[in-house]
C-alpha cells in the first residue's frame, strides 16, 4: 500500500470551514488525519487554490472525497519544460 | 535576446513607445528552472527601489546566496522541491542545487528573454552578436524553480503560482505543459484562473508537438497560449559533396574548421550494427567505419546534440544530421561540439541519394555564420503544437505566435550550450528553440503593456495582443507554415504572429471578467465542485434559467464547430447557423468602427451591426456574428477573418470552422 501512495492535491471549500477550526491549516491537517494516520501536508495552498497536496493510497484518496468540504482531489501530474 | 527586439519592431518605435514609470512596477514570475543571477541580463542598473508592494524573497542556499544572487532586476527567487522529493526522494545535490540555481539553463533563458536587463556584445561562440534584451527592460524578474531533473511536479507548479501571486506578480510565464485534461483537474489552469482573478496576466506556451493537429498543452481561455515562430536570422552551413553539389542547413559550430578538400561521407546506417544505427544512438556506430569520415545521422529519437557526441566520440570527423519526414525542412541550430550542420528532408534525401550511388562518396561542411534579414519571416515552427483545442474545441487556440527557433538568451554557468554532461564549454548566453522560447516574449511584452496601461485587465492585455497580431506579410500572403510550407491557419497560428507596437494602442478591446468566465465553465456543464476547485468559490452556482454558451465567452477570436449531418449522404445540404455575441470596450479615442469579413466559401458570416460607434474611453459596444454553413464531410476546416477597423486601428480576429 505505501509503494502504491502517489500525490494527490486536495481542494477544499474554504467558506465551509467548520466553526470548531480556527485555522484553515488545522482543518486540513483533521481533514487528512481522518483518512490517514501517516500522511503529512506537503504543501497548504491559500492563493491561487485553496486545499493541500498529500501522499496518500487510492483508497485514502477515495475516503478523502467524501470528507465534508472536499471539492476534489486530484492526482499530482508532470510537467515538462518546453 | 537578440534580434527579437529589432523584428517585434521595439527598437523601431523606441521614440514613438512611452517609456512609462509604472513598467518597471511590474514583476514577471518566472515558473522554471531557477535563474543563474550572476549574467548581465539581471544587471539591475539604472533600475529605481524594488517596488514597496513587492512582497517576495530571495531564498538561499548552499550556492545561492541572497546578497549577491538578488537586486533590484532580480527581486525574488524561491525553490519548490517538496512534491519532487515527496515522489522522487531527495534531491541528489551533486546533480542538482536546492536552491534558486538554474543548473540546466532554461530558466535563465526564458527569465531574461521575459525583462532581462540589456547586455552589449552578448553573442554565442560569435554567433547572434548583438545587444540582448528582454522584452520589457524595465520590469522586474522573480524566479521560482519548480522543474528538477526528473520533471515539474504539479503539486510544487501549485505551490509556486500560490506563492508568486501572493509576492505580488503582475505576469505569470510558464514555459512548460502536461497532458491535456479538464481544467478542474490542470493546475496550471486552475492557479491561472484564479491568479487572473487578481488581475495578474498569464502566459504559457502551447507545446512543442507540432505539426500534428490537436497537440495544444495550455489551453484554458484566461491563459495567453503562445506558438512558436522563426525570425529573420540563420545560420548557414554549407554542405559541399564530392559532385560539387551544394546543399544549405544551419549550424552554431565554431571550432576549427574542416579541411576545404572533401572528406569521406558515409551514412551512419551503413556504420553500425544496430538497426537504429542510422539515428546515431549512443554506442551504436563502429569507429572502425567511422573514423575521420563525415557521418550522416538522421534526425529522431535521441536528442540532436547528443548525436554529434555519439559521432565524435566515435572518431567522426564530422556530421550532417537529416531531417525526415517528421520535420521536414524545418532547421534548427546547434552547438554542436564538432563540425556539423542540420539539413533538412529534401537536402538531407539528395545527399543520401549521392552518398548510395557514388562508390567513393565524399563531403565537407562550411560555416556561414549570422544572416539577417530572411525572409519570408516569421514561418509557423514545424514543432510549434497546434489546433483545434481538444479540451474545448469552440475555443481558438494557440492564441497567437512569438519568436521561438533560435532565440539567443542568457544561459547557466552549470552547463555548456549543448546541455550535454560531456560539453565542457560555458557561455553567458544559448541560442535555443521552443514554444519555451516563444512564451517569455511574450510574457515580457504583457509587461510592456501593463506599463503603458496598468488599467488594463488581463483580459484587456491578451486581447491587445490578439487582435494587432498579423497573419499575413507585409508585402502580402499568409504566414507560411514551415510544416506544410504553405500558408499556416488560425490552427497553428492563432491570431497570429504578436506586434508590439501595435498592441500598445489597439484601439478596441475584448475584455474578459471572472463571472464571464464562470458563465464559461457553466456552460461547460461543470458541477458546483468542479467550478469551485478552479475558481475558490464554493458559493458559486450556475442559473438554471439561464442559456449558458461558450460561444458567449468574449473571446478575440472565434472558433465555429458544426455539426456533420449524420448517415449516409446525410441531408448534407441542410444549413446550420451559430451565433456568438461579443463586446467590444474602446479603449482609445472616440470614434466609428466598421466590420469587414473574410469568410471562406463554405461559410456566410453576417455581422450585426456591422458599424459600431464609441463616444467615449471605456465605452462597451456589443454585437452579434451569424455563422451559417452546409454540412461538410467530417474533417473539414476553412477560416476567415473579422476586422473592425476606424481608419486607423485594425481591431482583428480568426475565424476557424470545422465540421466534426
Amino acid at each position: 500500500a505505501v509503494a502504491k501512495k502517489r500525490t494527490y492535491i486536495v481542494h477544499m471549500a474554504k467558506s465551509q470551514m467548520p466553526p470548531a477550526f480556527t485555522e484553515h491549516r488545522h482543518w486540513y491537517d483533521a481533514s487528512l488525519r481522518s483518512v490517514s494516520d501517516a500522511a503529512e501536508i506537503i504543501y497548504a495552498y491559500d492563493t491561487v487554490a485553496h486545499g493541500f497536496s498529500a501522499r496518500l493510497s487510492p483508497a485514502e484518496a477515495r475516503a478523502l472525497e467524501h470528507r465534508p468540504g472536499v471539492l476534489g482531489v486530484v492526482p499530482e501530474e508532470r510537467y515538462e519544460l518546453h | 535576446t537578440t534580434r527579437t527586439p529589432e523584428f517585434l519592431g521595439l527598437d523601431r518605435r523606441e521614440g514613438l513607445i512611452p517609456q512609462s514609470n509604472t513598467e518597471s512596477d511590474v514583476v514577471v514570475g518566472v515558473l522554471d528552472t531557477g535563474v543563474w543571477p550572476e549574467r548581465k541580463s539581471y544587471d539591475d542598473a539604472g533600475l529605481g527601489p524594488v517596488p514597496a508592494s513587492w512582497k517576495g524573497v530571495c531564498e538561499e542556499g548552499k550556492d545561492f546566496k541572497a546578497a549577491d544572487a538578488c537586486n533590484r532586476k532580480l527581486v525574488g527567487a524561491r525553490f519548490f522541491s517538496k512534491g519532487y522529493e515527496a515522489s522522487m526522494g531527495p534531491i541528489d545535490e551533486t546533480k542538482e542545487s536546492r536552491s534558486p540555481r538554474d543548473n540546466d539553463g532554461h530558466g535563465t533563458h526564458t527569465s531574461s528573454t521575459a525583462a532581462g536587463s540589456a547586455v552589449p556584445d552578448a553573442n554565442l561562440l560569435g554567433y547572434a552578436a548583438g545587444t540582448a534584451r528582454g522584452m520589457s527592460t524595465r520590469a522586474r524578474v522573480a524566479v521560482y524553480k519548480v522543474c528538477w531533473l526528473g520533471g515539474c511536479f504539479s503539486s510544487d507548479i501549485l505551490a509556486a503560482m500560490d506563492k508568486a501571486i501572493e509576492d505580488g506578480c503582475g505576469v505569470l510565464s510558464l514555459s512548460l505543459g502536461g497532458g491535456m485534461s479538464d481544467y478542474y483537474r490542470d493546475s496550471v489552469a486552475i492557479g491561472a484562473f484564479n491568479a487572473m482573478a487578481k488581475g495578474v496576466v498569464v502566459s504559457c506556451s502551447a507545446g512543442n508537438a507540432g505539426p500534428g493537429t490537436s497537440t495544444l498543452s495550455n489551453v484554458a481561455p484566461w491563459i495567453t497560449t503562445v506558438g512558436a515562430g522563426t525570425i529573420d536570422r540563420d545560420f548557414p552551413a554549407y554542405v559541399v559533396l564530392g559532385d560539387g553539389k551544394n546543399y544549405t542547413g544551419v549550424s552554431l559550430y565554431s571550432g576549427k574548421p574542416l579541411p576545404s578538400s572533401p572528406l569521406p561521407l558515409i551514412y551512419a546506417g551503413n556504420a553500425t550494427n544496430a538497426t537504429n544505427g542510422n539515428l546515431c544512438m549512443v554506442g551504436t556506430l563502429l569507429p572502425d567505419k567511422v573514423s575521420g569520415k563525415i557521418v550522416l545521422c538522421d534526425r529522431g529519437i535521441n536528442a540532436r546534440v547528443q548525436k554529434g557526441f555519439v559521432v565524435r566520440d566515435a572518431g567522426g570527423a564530422g556530421m550532417i544530421l537529416a531531417n525526415t519526414a517528421a520535420n521536414g525542412e524545418e532547421l534548427v541550430a546547434d552547438a554542436h561540439l564538432l563540425p556539423a550542420t542540420a539539413v533538412g528532408e529534401k537536402a538531407g534525401d539528395a545527399i543520401k541519394s549521392y552518398l548510395f550511388s557514388d562508390p567513393n562518396p565524399k563531403a565537407t561542411v562550411a560555416f556561414g555564420g549570422t544572416k539577417v534579414g530572411v525572409m519570408p519571416s516569421p514561418v509557423v515552427a514545424a514543432f510549434s503544437s497546434r489546433g483545434p483545442n481538444a479540451v474545448t474545441p469552440d475555443i481558438l487556440k494557440p492564441d497567437l505566435v512569438a519568436p521561438g527557433v533560435n532565440i539567443l538568451a542568457a544561459w547557466s554557468g552549470s552547463v555548456g550550450p549543448t546541455g550535454q554532461a560531456a560539453d565542457p564549454r560555458r557561455t553567458e548566453f544559448n541560442i535555443i528553440s521552443g514554444t519555451s522560447m516563444s512564451c517569455p516574449h511574450v510574457s515580457g511584452l504583457a509587461a510592456f503593456l501593463r506599463g503603458a496601461h496598468p488599467d488594463w485587465s488581463p483580459g484587456a492585455v491578451k486581447s491587445a495582443l490578439m487582435t494587432t497580431a498579423y497573419a499575413d506579410y507585409p508585402g502580402g500572403g499568409g504566414i507560411l507554415d514551415v510544416a506544410t510550407g504553405r500558408p499556416a491557419t488560425p490552427f497553428d497560428f492563432g491570431a497570429g504572429h504578436v506586434d508590439p507596437p501595435k498592441a500598445l494602442d489597439p484601439g478596441l478591446v475584448y475584455d474578459l471578467t471572472v463571472d464571464d468566465y464562470l458563465d464559461f465553465l457553466c456552460a461547460l456543464n461543470y458541477t458546483t465542485l468542479q467550478i469551485a476547485s478552479v475558481s475558490r468559490r464554493s458559493n458559486f452556482t450556475c442559473d438554471n434559467k439561464k442559456a449558458y454558451a461558450v460561444s458567449d465567452l468574449n473571446y478575440p477570436s472565434f472558433a465555429v464547430a458544426f455539426a456533420t449531418a449524420s448517415g449516409a449522404g446525410g441531408g448534407g445540404s441542410a444549413t446550420t447557423t451559430v451565433k456568438h455575441t461579443r463586446t467590444l470596450t474602446n479603449v482609445g479615442a472616440p470614434g466609428t468602427y466598421k466590420a469587414t469579413v473574410s469568410a471562406p466559401e463554405e461559410a456566410k458570416v453576417t455581422v450585426d451591426p456591422s458599424e459600431l460607434s464609441f463616444a467615449a474611453a471605456g465605452e462597451k459596444k456589443s454585437y452579434t456574428v451569424a455563422f451559417s454553413a452546409a454540412s461538410q464531410p467530417s474533417g473539414t476546416a476553412a477560416f476567415g477573418r473579422l476586422e473592425w477597423s476606424d481608419g486607423k486601428h485594425v481591431v482583428a480576429s480568426p475565424l476557424a470552422f470545422t465540421w466534426t
